[in-house]
């Protein structure tokens, strides 16, 4: 038998326990019995366990979705740490799904258990990473719209980490308006 | 009091015992 040693076996707490689910668009069944809870988490080993574990974003067929969120709050609109929220969103053209978008994922998971945004972290609610042929999108989630300094300085710390240049623009889509848009996409709120 | 950790903390930790 290996000895091993205690401290091999520390592990580093998270400030909160987050959970990730997975999405796949099986049109037979119903879109919440799409939506599947991997696993919940609370460790930053575990955390890189699950991560080492799962596909690469980028490899996930059409329609797909990864959500991190905090334990407690389901990835969609109608929870009630959300439904008063919104996303910024950061969509990705055809040729960044195979140059950036797993990047992208892992430095928005990382802001996540790392409490990049300080203060802020009680307005973060998770983040999704959409799959679609039609363009992909990464939705970073917080909770209350209304926060208009506060939902700003999220926007620029997640442009900052993600190294998005400062020339291209990324928007804030309430999920009230989301839901009850006519055309393709909500309008911005904010914009940084 | 609260956790903090930056993505360099984080990254070490990828291919650690207990990660894999």
């Amino acid at each position: 038998q290996q000895i091993v040693s205690p401290d091999m076996l520390i592990k580093h707490p998270l400030q909160n326990r987050w959970a990730m689910w997975f999405f796949k668009n099986d049109k037979s069944k119903e879109w919440t019995a799409n939506l599947k809870l991997i696993t919940a988490f609370d460790t930053v080993e575990d955390f890189w366990g699950l991560y080492n574990h799962i596909q690469k974003a980028s490899r996930l067929p059409s329609g797909c979705d990864y959500s991190l969120f905090k334990d407690g709050i389901q990835p969609m609109w109608e929870d009630a740490s959300n439904k008063n929220g919104g996303r910024w969103l950061v969509n990705l053209n055809k040729n960044q799904r195979q140059t950036e978008l797993d990047n992208f994922w892992l430095e928005t998971l990382l802001c996540l258990i790392g409490e990049a945004f300080d203060d802020l972290t009680d307005d973060i609610c998770g983040a999704t990473i959409n799959i679609r042929n039609k363009g992909d999108k990464l939705g970073l989630w917080t909770r209350d719209a209304r926060r208009g300094d506060a939902t700003l300085q999220i926007g620029k710390k997640l442009k900052e980490r993600l190294k998005i240049p400062q020339k291209i623009g990324i928007g804030f889509q309430a999920h009230s308006d989301t839901a009850t848009k006519a055309g393709s996409t909500a309008r911005d709120r904010y914009r940084v | 009091g609260k956790k903090h950790y930056d993505r360099e903390f984080l990254l070490q930790f990828q291919n650690d015992y207990n990660a894999i």
